[in-house]
């Protein structure tokens, strides 16, 4: 089976966690 | 701050969903993943609403989406 995952999708960066390095 | 849920979400336009969505499942997403969680989120996020919905209620549903973002991302590495 085909993924319908994209591993183009835009990354979401949230607002209320400090991103990792 | 209870659960997410469809009522919560219709009052809001289709972005605030996805950011709505998008901050429940990032702190899950890093917990199982934490070096592509933001990629990996954003994968998921393109999936239906009411999908992410039950992504956030069922661990297990959303530890196997995340396991196939991975593998996905694995196999569009390895093509380039």
């Amino acid at each position: 089976r085909k993924s319908t995952l994209n591993p183009n999708a835009k990354e979401f960066n949230p607002r209320s966690y400090a991103q990792p390095k | 701050q209870g659960p997410l849920t469809a009522t919560m979400l219709s009052s809001a336009s289709p972005e605030e969903q996805k950011e709505m969505l998008g901050e429940r499942l990032f702190p899950l997403v890093r917990s199982i993943q934490p070096t592509k969680a933001s990629k990996i989120t954003g994968m998921l996020l393109e999936l239906d609403n009411s999908e992410l919905l039950h992504m956030l209620e069922s661990p297990e549903s959303l530890r196997s989406m995340v396991d196939e973002a991975i593998g996905v991302l694995q196999a569009h590495q390895a093509e380039e």
